[in-house]
C-alpha cells in the first residue's frame, strides 16, 4: 500500500517544497522508502537535494511528452539510510511549457498516473511537489494523489487563498480522482510568539473542526503538529544541496520537521 | 512628471504586495500623489489598503474589458495625509480570466496604458502591484511602466528566480516598452542577523555592479536601503486593513518602510 500525498498550495513561497524535502529525508530517517516527484518547473525540490535540473538526462517532462519516455528505472536515488530511500522524479524548466501544451490532451493526465502506477509497488511513500498555481501540473499531481497537504504560513493574507484552493480539490474530486482527500495543513515559517499566529491557527482548526460530518474532501482534515519555526537554516540548507537533517541535524528547523513526520508515519501506520 | 514602476516577482510570497501598499503610503506621508494599480486577481493590495473586491463598482477588470470602461473619475481616494494621496485602481478575482484572455489582443496592452496617460497629471507616483507569475497582467504592467523595482527575500532559491525575471524584463523592453529599466531591488523579511542574508546581499550587489556600464535595463540597478526586517507587524495589519503606519507606526517594519521611502522619493527629487 503506498501512501500518495500531492503538496500543493497556489501561493507562492510558503514552503512546499522545504516541506516535500526534508519531510522525504525524515520518513526515509524512519527506514521507509519515499518517492519525489517533482512537478515544479522552478525545480527547487530538485536543486535542494543536490541535484542540477540542467544536468538531469530524465525528468518530469519526458514523462508528459508524446509519446512519454518511461522511466522507472530512471528515478534518481538521492539519499539512504538504512532500509530507507529517497527517490526523485527530478524537474526541468522546460516543463514549464507543460503548463499550456497538456490543455489540448486529456489524455496526458493519464501519463502520471500511469508511472505512479508503475512505481507504486517500490515505495510507500510517494510526494508531489506541486508549483505555486492551480495549473496543469498542480492537477496532474491531484489526478495522481491520494491526499492533499496544505504547507502555509499562519498569516491573514494567507488564509485567503485557502478557499481557492479547497474549492480547487473538491472540482478535482468531483471530476477526475473521487478519491482525493485533504489530510491536513503544515504551519510552516512559524512564529510561534505571536497572537496573530495563534488567532489564525484558531481560525484553521474551527474551521476544519465545523466541516467534520459534511460531504467535503476536507472532513478529516487537521493541523499538523508541531507547527515548523521559522529556522533560517531551512533556508540556507538548500544552498548546499542538502536537507535540514544533513545540514544541521538537530536545530529546530529539523527538530519540527523530525516530530511531524513522526506523525505523519504513525498516523499511517495506524490503518 | 510622474515615476511609474512596477513591482514585480514572478516568485510568490516575496513581499511585493507588502511593500507596495507600504511604500505607497510612506510617500503619501511626504505629501506626495501615489496611485496604487492593483494587478493581482488575489487583490491583496486592496485588502490590505481595507478595501472589500466583492464590493467594488470599478476595478482594473472594467479597464481591460472590451471596451473599457473608463474611470479615471472612479480611482478610489483611500489614504489622505495634508497634500499626500494614496489613490487605488482596485482587483477583483474575475480579473484572473483577463491572464488568458488578452492573449488573443494585443491591443489590450494598450489599454491599461491609455488610462494610465489619462492620470498621469493626478499622481507624482504610479505603482503597480503584481501578481506572481509573469502573464498578461504582469505584462500589462511592465508594458505600462518606466521603472522596476523587485522585493525579494535574501535566500538561496529566491535567487534562483531573478535570472528569468531580468530576462523577461529585457524582452518586454526590446519589444515593447524600450524606456524600461530596472531600478533595483527591496529586500524584504530579512533576517540581519543571519550569515546567509548577508552572502545572498553581496551577491546582488557583486551582480549589479558588474553590471554597470553593461547595454541592460539593469545597468543601473541597486539594492534599496535598508533592507526591510522581518516584523510580524507587517503581517498583522492586512488583517485589519490597514498599513504599517496606521497599526503600528514606530515599530521596525515601519521604520525601515519609512526610510526605504525616503531614498526612494529622495532619488527622484535629486533627478
Ligand atoms: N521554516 C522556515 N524557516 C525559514 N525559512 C524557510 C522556512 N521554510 C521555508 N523557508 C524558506 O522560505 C522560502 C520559500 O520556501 P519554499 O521554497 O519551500 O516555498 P514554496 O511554497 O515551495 O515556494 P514556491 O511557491 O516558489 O514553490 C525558501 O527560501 C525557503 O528556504
Ligand atoms: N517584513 C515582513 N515581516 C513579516 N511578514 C511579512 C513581511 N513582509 C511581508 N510579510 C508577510 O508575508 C506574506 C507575503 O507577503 P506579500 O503578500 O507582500 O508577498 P507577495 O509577493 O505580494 O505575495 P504574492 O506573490 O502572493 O502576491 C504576507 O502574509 C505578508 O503579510
Ligand atoms: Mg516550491
Ligand atoms: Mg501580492
Amino acid at each position: 500500500l503506498t501512501r500518495t500525498v500531492a503538496f500543493m498550495n497556489q501561493k507562492g513561497g510558503v514552503g512546499k517544497t522545504t516541506t516535500v524535502v526534508n519531510l522525504a529525508h525524515a520518513v526515509c530517517e524512519q527506514g521507509r522508502r519515499v518517492l519525489v516527484v517533482d512537478l515544479d518547473p522552478q525545480a527547487h525540490a530538485t536543486l535542494h537535494l543536490g541535484v542540477d535540473p540542467e544536468s538531469v538526462e530524465w525528468s518530469v517532462y519526458d514523462l508528459l511528452l508524446d509519446p512519454p519516455v518511461a522511466g522507472s528505472d530512471r528515478v534518481l536515488k538521492v539519499r539512504e539510510e538504512g532500509t530507507g530511500v529517497v527517490g526523485l522524479v527530478p524537474a526541468v524548466t522546460d516543463q514549464a511549457a507543460a503548463e499550456h501544451e497538456l490543455a489540448d490532451e486529456a489524455d496526458r493526465m493519464g501519463r502520471l498516473a500511469r508511472f505512479i502506477d508503475g512505481v507504486k509497488h517500490e515505495y510507500e511513500f510517494i510526494f508531489f511537489d506541486c508549483p505555486p498555481s492551480l495549473g496543469l501540473l498542480t492537477l496532474n499531481g491531484l489526478a495522481c494523489a491520494k491526499e492533499v497537504i496544505v504547507p502555509m504560513q499562519a498569516h491573514f493574507l494567507a488564509l485567503q487563498g485557502v478557499g481557492k484552493l479547497l474549492e480547487t480539490v473538491q472540482l478535482v474530486g468531483q471530476g477526475v480522482n473521487d478519491q482525493l482527500r485533504v489530510s491536513g495543513v503544515v504551519l510552516c515559517m512559524h512564529d510561534e510568539q505571536t497572537r496573530h499566529a495563534r488567532e489564525v491557527v484558531d481560525d484553521l482548526k474551527t474551521f476544519f473542526k465545523e466541516s467534520r460530518g459534511l460531504d467535503v474532501p476536507w472532513s478529516g482534515a487537521r493541523v499538523y503538529d508541531p507547527p515548523v519555526r521559522r529556522n533560517i537554516k531551512l533556508a540556507e540548507a538548500p544552498s548546499f544541496g542538502e536537507t535540514i537533517f544533513e545540514y544541521a541535524k538537530w536545530c529546530p528547523g529539523a527538530q519540527d520537521y523530525r516530530a511531524v513526520a513522526k506523525s505523519f508515519v504513525d498516523e499511517w501506520d495506524a490503518l
